[in-house]
């Protein structure tokens, strides 16, 4: 599973 | 976006009219810790820089500016407008225990070791605890307006959305992130006691007692 790049939450 | 987390920014978003709300018809702050919402405006700070450097969708946009704007404008009512209803003797809970662990925290597990990487880490890890201040103050009065109890409600459910929302994008997108999700277990944890008085007394109708 792909661990997350870019923060796109709040 | 997916609709659990929609429902959590919603819900994230309606925690903050209410408290306004609350502020303003009552014109008073009895009853909220101060310290929690400025630990809130750190958080917000903190994980909210990256809207000089990174865009990443007009909603997001928004949502930081009004995040950041609010929880400003609330200490702004509590220290100043409405200051003589603020009695910082019971909002004694000492905020040093929960920035300390977060800062060392965010410095040991971070995705990468870059300055506003670790802020963002670091309001991650300090949001889930920053509620305690609230939740102590709301353990020594032993009750709350029947209002504040709606703000908890809808505070506590903003971020227990979103984990549904997680395990919605790990089977749909992908993606997992691993700091966000135990801070958030952790933070929707600590809601649970609350929770509990919350349905079963207010959501009856009755007023928010802490049994003595």
């Amino acid at each position: 599973k792909g661990a997350v790049e870019v923060h796109d939450e709040l | 976006m997916n609709l659990f987390r929609l429902l959590g920014d919603l819900s994230h978003l309606a925690s903050i009219f209410i408290l306004i709300h609350k502020i303003q018809t009552t014109r008073s702050c009895r009853g909220i810790s101060f310290q929690t919402q400025a630990l809130y405006v750190t958080v917000f700070v903190a994980r909210y820089i990256d809207l000089f450097f990174r865009w990443i969708s007009l909603y997001n946009f928004f949502m930081k500016i009004f995040f950041i704007a609010s929880s400003v404008y609330i200490l702004y009512l509590m220290k100043y407008r409405y200051r003589p209803t603020h009695d910082p003797s019971i909002d004694t809970f000492k905020v040093e225990y929960l920035v300390g662990p977060a800062v060392v925290l965010s410095l040991i597990f971070n995705y990468k070791f870059e300055f506003t990487e670790i802020l963002w880490t670091f309001s991650i890890y300090l949001e889930a605890v920053a509620i305690l201040p609230q939740l102590f103050m709301l353990q020594r009065t032993g009750e709350a307006e029947t209002i504040t109890t709606h703000y908890l409600a809808a505070l506590g459910a903003y971020r227990a959305l979103y984990i549904p929302n997680w395990i919605y994008r790990y089977f749909t997108e992908d993606v997992v992130d691993p700091i966000a999700i135990v801070a958030g277990l952790v933070q929707t944890g600590l809601y649970l006691d609350f929770f509990y008085v919350y349905f079963t007394k207010v959501l009856q109708g009755q007023k928010f007692e802490l049994p003595a």
